[in-house]
């Protein structure tokens, strides 16, 4: 089971989009992905159609009372299974914050054989380095990190960076992290300068890959649907296609 | 002395860009506004060209320490001023999280005095709803609303509005709210379905004024600079200077 955190504190660059379809990718492949929604936006769950589960039972509850998760999973008509997000999930930090060892928690949760699961398990963040971020990256063997071309969201990777160095220290293993550009928009001179400062920065790590600005991936999560079973032929289904694909291939979900 | 929060718990919907650009659009009308960056990424501070500042001498040093908040007020060159943000402030939601009371030191620490001023100020938020969101909304008269057309962010705001409504109880008063639109396409019909949704939704509180898609409101905050100092002529200074004077027509900095 491999456990991918998609982070970036930055708001707005397509953590949530990115989830959504590049979990569809891996089940139209049959992989059956799971995804464990920690935003407390829960938006990753509404582009899903997900809407109105107790806090019990969504990761809230995981985090409030304990509960197995393996007892929270939602299979969904698309192959994507889902463990919902909830508004509660904002007083984590609060009610958690200080406690020693609070960061292993999903770790642990995902390792004491709660979910007995083989296929990739993707993590939605919220664009915040609190608690609850901070047990996704220590659950995660790797960090996939949505980026779009602009100077802020550039200069925010510095700080992620450090932090992800950071966490190395107390796991004693590196975290594996790829960049992936989004909004991707060839004709804007801001977009092809950042992708040679992010090949120069990143080199292997940054994907061939580079999604592009289409209308309809915003507009997918309004029917409640992924990128494929809204629009299968738009630009933006083929750049989630082609990413799944460079993402399988190099191993990222192994 | 106006306080004015500008919030959105939803990422990457132009909150920083908002303030940047309506400050100083207020300082070019002479009216010295005070920015207080409350986001652990400082990126308001970073586009006005403030960097590595030591964190007793920003935001993080008044909640830390309770410094007081007239020590901290660096003026600059556009005829704003600021009091910057710093990586720290992500440690306060575990530091002060349950304390009871916190979320009114902001309020206090304006109201005692430390900060004799004039003019408008305002405060750039986070995309959460953690301690320090908590802190501004209560300092704060009013809240200004980025939003950009997509249905992830529109519905982002009925949770908004059930935040807001819980916070008008303690505070036993109205939080004023006014929606700006912003990354504004007229072209596209996903802008132009959002515009109809907010109109019946907010009435007058949706701002006339919308925000165009400009890449040069991206492009200033890597100079350093706001809008007007950068493309004065730009559609999205334009855009700005209108906001700004609907603001302070309607006596929103009142
Ligand atoms: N490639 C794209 N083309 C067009 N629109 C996009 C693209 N990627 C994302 N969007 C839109 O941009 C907005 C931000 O994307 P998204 O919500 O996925 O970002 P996020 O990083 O998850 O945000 P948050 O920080 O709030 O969690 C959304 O409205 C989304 O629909
Ligand atoms: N009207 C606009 N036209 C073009 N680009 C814009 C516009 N408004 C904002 N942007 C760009 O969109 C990105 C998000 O804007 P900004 O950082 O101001 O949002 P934010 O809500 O402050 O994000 P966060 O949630 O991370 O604090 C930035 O790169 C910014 O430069
Ligand atoms: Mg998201
Ligand atoms: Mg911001």
């Amino acid at each position: 089971m491999a456990v991918i955190a998609v982070f970036n504190q930055k708001g707005g660059v397509g953590k949530t989009t990115t989830t959504l379809n590049v979990a569809a990718g891996l089940a139209v492949l049959g992989r059956q992905p799971l995804i464990l929604d920690l935003d407390p936006q829960a938006h990753v769950s509404l582009a899903l159609g997900v809407r109105g589960v107790p806090s019990e039972a969504c990761m809230s509850g995981f985090f409030r009372t304990g509960r197995p998760l393996a007892h929270m999973v939602r299979p969904l008509r698309n192959g994507v299974r889902i463990i919902p997000g909830h508004p509660d999930l904002s007083k984590i930090d609060a009610l958690l914050g200080s406690t020693p060892g609070v960061a292993g928690k999903l770790r642990q949760g995902l390792a004491e054989g709660q979910l007995a699961y083989a296929g990739p398990v993707l993590i939605d963040c919220a664009p915040a380095l609190g608690v609850l971020s901070l047990n996704a990256l220590f659950a995660a063997e790797r960090v996939l990190i949505p980026v779009t071309a602009d100077f802020l969201t550039i200069q925010g990777l510095n700080r992620l960076d450090i932090a992800l160095k950071v966490l190395e220290q107390p796991l004693q293993r590196r975290i594996e992290r790829r960049v992936v550009l989004t909004r991707y928009d060839e004709a804007k001179p801001q977009c092809r300068e950042a992708l040679a400062t992010l090949r120069q920065k990143y080199g292997e790590a940054l994907c061939e890959t580079r999604i592009p600005d289409d209308p309809a991936l915003a507009e997918s999560p309004a029917h409640g649907m992924d990128i494929f079973a809204y629009a299968g032929d738009s630009p933006g289904a083929q750049a989630y296609r082609l990413l799944t694909l460079e993402l399988l291939d190099k191993g990222f979900f192994q």
